[in-house]
């Protein structure tokens, strides 16, 4: 028996949007420390990587470690059965074939139960070696998906080049090209506007826009994003899940022909 | 520019 419960459904609608847009399957593996999914997008150019604790969950039960392969259009149509404050709970029997979603309301006067079909989905997984990054960057996440839209507008590609006194993250392209500076700040008060930068040696790298534009979907999740980089291997964008754990998107480099 | 595989940086488990 697995069940697992969120008092309210928006952080889990929020989580589908952060990796609908990069994956139409996704198997989601569900153990007694909670439930993991790892799955590269179709092109094989980034990977997702999304940890939800059990600990996190209002209630959290699982006897047996089963993997639920889910369409994730399907999940979303459900999702948007419940309204936001609704508490949801993912029920499945050992070896089932399908998944409940039980939308409450919080009045207690409502509740809706739907089940969707599980898949089986041959998904390969990818062993990721720690790394030690030499740059980490931590800003506001809405700034970082103003200047991945804003920057998309001029090419297919976005270099980031961090120093020690900030990062700069440029386009160019038909119209022109286009360079944003972010500085380090120096005001503390605010953790969550606060960028931060912690390097070891610079790196300059560059990356596709539409990757880095499908990450920030899931900016809604969490005020922060971190970018951590090295050379030569994928950017890791980092978005915290309240509570639950984090989402994590491994991007490969472009790289000159 | 030339997009490189993810595959080609982590090992299949």
């Amino acid at each position: 028996m697995f069940e697992a419960r969120l008092d309210s459904s928006v952080t889990l609608k929020k989580v589908l949007e952060a990796i609908k847009d990069l994956l139409n399957d996704a198997s989601f593996d569900c153990s007694d420390t909670g439930i993991q999914l790892q799955a590269m997008d179709n092109s094989h150019v980034s990977l997702v990587s999304l940890t939800l604790k059990s600990d996190g969950f209002d209630k959290y039960r699982c006897d047996r470690n089963i993997t639920m392969g889910m369409n994730l259009a399907s999940m979303v149509k459900i999702l948007k059965c419940a309204n936001n404050d609704d508490t949801v709970t993912i029920k499945a029997q050992d070896d089932a074939d399908t998944v409940t979603f039980m939308f409450e309301s919080k009045k207690q006067d409502k509740i809706s139960d739907y089940a969707m079909k599980l898949m089986n989905l041959d998904q390969e997984h990818l062993g990721i070696p720690d790394t030690d990054f030499s740059c980490v960057i931590r800003m506001p996440s809405i700034e970082f998906a103003r200047i991945c839209r804003d920057l998309a507008q001029f090419g297919e590609s976005i270099g980031i080049a961090c120093t020690k006194e900030g990062v700069k993250f440029s386009a160019s392209g038909d119209i022109g090209s286009a360079n944003v500076k972010i500085a380090q700040t120096s005001n503390f008060e605010k953790e969550e506007e606060s960028v931060t930068i912690e390097m070891q040696e610079p790196v300059a790298l560059t990356f596709a826009c539409q990757y880095l534009n499908s990450f920030t979907k899931a900016t809604p999740l969490s005020p922060q994003v971190q970018l951590s980089m090295s050379d030569n291997v994928p950017l890791v964008v980092e978005y915290t899940v309240p509570e639950l754990g984090h989402i994590r998107y491994y991007l490969a480099p472009k790289i000159e022909e | 520019m030339a997009q490189r595989s993810i595959t080609s940086f982590f090992i299949r488990v």
